[in-house]
Parts: C-alpha cells; structure tokens; sequence
C-alpha cells in the first residue's frame, strides 16, 4: 500500500 | 494603497479559475513588485505560489504593502462578473477592508463596480527551501494534462519515472495497468510539442492523481509545464505566465 505524505512533513512553516 | 490594471479581465479570470478548486481563503499580497499569494490546500498535499509582476499591469501602483485577505471562491464569484476583454481595474486604500474591482467595456460605455469585502485572515506560510532538483522536464501542458486524465481511469495514483531514456507515466488498478512513455524530442514546427529533459539522476514518484488533475487546470495559462523531481521531495510543478508564475508543490505518496 502507498502513503500520501503531507508537505507538513517537508516546509517547515515560518 | 493598490492600484493595478488589466487590459483584458480573462488575464485575472483564468487564472483564479485554474486554482479556485483547491483553495479557500487566501492572502493576496501586494507590493510593488506585484501580487503574490502562497496557499495549501487543506489537505496540506499541494500548495500553490502565484505570482503576477507588476509589468504584467497595463497600469501598476502600490507604494505601501497591501494584503488582501479573501476567499478565492468569492473573488471568483465576481470576476465571473466581468466580459473576457473588460479593462479590469484592482483598487484597494490601505488597511482598507475592501478590494473594489471595476470592469469597463473597451468602448468605456459600460463600467461595472464591485466592493469585495475583505477579511483578516491569519494565514500560516511555509518556508520552500531551495531544492537541487535531479530532473528536470519541459513538456506540453495539454499533453501532460491529457495523459495523467487516461491514466486516472485506472487508478488513483501515478507513477512518474524519468530516466535519460524519457519519462514515463505509469498507473495500475483493479482493471488493469496502463503507461505512457515520451522519449526526449525537439519539435521545430511547433515547440511547445518538445519533451526536454535535464537529469542528474534518474528519478521516480507517485502521485495523487485527483489532486494532479486540479494542478493541471492551468494548462490553459500556458502552452508548456515544467515538472521538477528529486527522490523524495515533493515536486515542483511551474506553468509561466508573461509576468509571473502559477507554481504548484505537491507532496508525493511513498510505499508503506
């Protein structure tokens, strides 16, 4: 099975 | 205190058409630069960079920083008000709480005025930190809207492989598996058709396909895409515009 990854998980927010 | 004007309102129209579908309520903020609005969708999958330069503008002031805080969907609303080669005119005081939009027919016997009212919206920004990306293809933007529209009859993701051999979209589901490859090409006739590739290293991910095809709504603001892909990173989906840019984001899906 796949996983949809979040872009959480990549930018951080400023 | 903004003041910006368009020659033909389908500049502003199509393009909030292109990216209403993902999102809801956005800061627009102008400068003199131009008008920029960064957003994620809710589901924090894509997120989408606009950007129009001022010299995109018939006619561009903005001395102080303005943000025009509303939802997309109403500012879409309204546009829907204006014809194709209205003049479209953005008005907005300083730490005012309304954008007036006017649309004058080129004649100038006809002028419509709207007052949008604006909101304060806290809105969180993410920081894209400057990627390295190992590939890089150029490529029609029909083409690939109209490639990842077949593959989504057969599943919900999309492989994405490129190599110095081509690209290659990919999709499996419960009816079967389908793919399509494009070899590197330069079309002198008409070079929007070319597929340029830059590789530094063959690179492969899948995606969501119903949020690539609400990316690939603004294959009408330009005839060629730019994908930017490195092993797992989100992408970097760019279509230019005259002055400016719609740039997309869009995390990948991972094996469990």
């Amino acid at each position: 099975a796949t996983k949809q990854l979040s872009l959480d998980s990549f930018y951080k927010s400023t | 205190m903004l003041e910006a004007k368009l020659d033909a309102a389908s500049q502003l129209k199509k393009i909030v058409e292109a990216i209403r579908d993902m999102l809801g309520e956005c800061n627009i903020e102008c400068n003199e630069t131009g008008l920029a609005l960064q957003s994620l969708d809710k589901s924090h999958i894509v997120l989408v960079s606009l950007l129009l330069g001022s010299d995109g503008f018939s006619e561009y002031r903005c001395d102080r920083g303005v943000t025009l805080g509303l939802n997309i969907n109403s500012l879409a609303t309204v546009l829907r008000c204006a014809n194709n080669d209205d003049i479209l005119t953005l008005r907005s005081e300083d730490r005012a709480n309304e954008l007036i939009l006017t649309f004058e027919d080129s004649k100038a016997d006809r002028i419509s005025e709207f007052n949008l009212r604006l909101m304060d919206i806290d809105q969180e920004y993410l920081a894209i930190p400057e990627t390295e990306y190992a590939a890089t293809v150029v490529m029609s933007a029909a083409v690939l809207q109209r490639t990842l529209r077949d593959l989504s009859a057969l599943s919900e993701a999309v492989t994405i492989e490129i190599d110095k051999e081509g690209i290659r979209f990919s999709a499996e589901g419960d009816l079967g598996k389908g793919s399509t490859h494009f070899k590197p090409c330069v079309d002198m006739e008409n070079a929007e058709n070319s597929i340029n590739i830059t590789l530094s290293e063959p690179v492969s991910l899948s995606f969501n396909l119903q949020y690539f095809s609400n990316i690939t709504k603004a294959s009408s603001l330009s005839s060629t895409v730019t994908l930017q892909m490195t092993a797992g990173m989100p992408a970097q989906i760019e279509y230019k515009l005259p002055s400016g840019h719609v740039r997309y984001y869009f995390a990948p899906k991972i094996e469990d």
